[in-house]
């Protein structure tokens, strides 16, 4: 399906460490 | 979490001894929420970026410029920013954009976008969404209504849609609003 992420979705992401 | 679409991410710096192309450089593609977030936080904020310089993030194979077929029907939804706003708004602004172009915020017309550019100039900065086809009045009202939404400005403030070809023709300031939100 189409992959659509509401603002409070991607912001979630902003500092989260990148996982290894 | 993969992004529906890979997103090129382009600078411009003005150095007036070069051509207009030779001052436009692909930063960095993503097509991932985490590789969005890994460029964003590497980036200098666009506050920060000097008079002349621009950001652009567009669909990857679409160059910022409206000459490329996937632009040159298509047009812009265009917010100018008062001075003082750089210090204020600007980057919450561009965020917001950006996240409405990753996050495919226009529901069946996020395909109608072909994406953002930040103009940082001295008389007032711009930043616009850029559209494939002006023609399409149902798309683009609704792209324009709902990014006006998402950038939380208020009723009063009206923004214009203008297409390119009128850009192209005339100069900037004349270029007259094709819709407005």
């Amino acid at each position: 399906g189409k992959k659509q992420y509401d603002r409070e979705f991607l912001l979630d992401f902003q500092f989260m460490p990148a996982c290894i | 979490h993969p992004l529906q679409n890979r997103w090129a991410l382009w600078f411009f710096k003005n150095e007036r001894s070069r051509a207009w192309q030779d001052n436009l450089h692909l930063v960095t593609k993503v097509d991932t929420v985490e590789d969005f977030w890994a460029m964003y936080s590497h980036i200098q904020l666009a506050s920060k970026l000097s008079s002349g310089c621009d950001y652009a993030l567009f669909k990857d194979g679409i160059q910022p410029m409206w000459e490329d077929s996937r632009n040159k029907r298509g047009g812009r939804w265009l917010v100018s920013l008062a001075k003082q706003q750089r210090h204020s708004e600007l980057d919450r602004l561009w965020l917001e954009t950006l996240l409405c172009l990753i996050g495919e915020s226009f529901e069946e017309h996020s395909r109608e976008v072909c994406g953002a550019v930040i103009n940082i100039r001295a008389k007032g900065d711009k930043i616009a969404v850029w559209t494939r086809e002006a023609e399409s009045q149902a798309g683009v009202l609704h792209i324009g209504r709902v990014y006006k939404e998402r950038l939380g400005l208020s009723a009063k403030m009206v923004i214009g849609y203008q297409a390119h070809a009128d850009t192209a023709t005339k100069s900037h300031s004349l270029a007259k609003n094709k819709f407005v939100v």
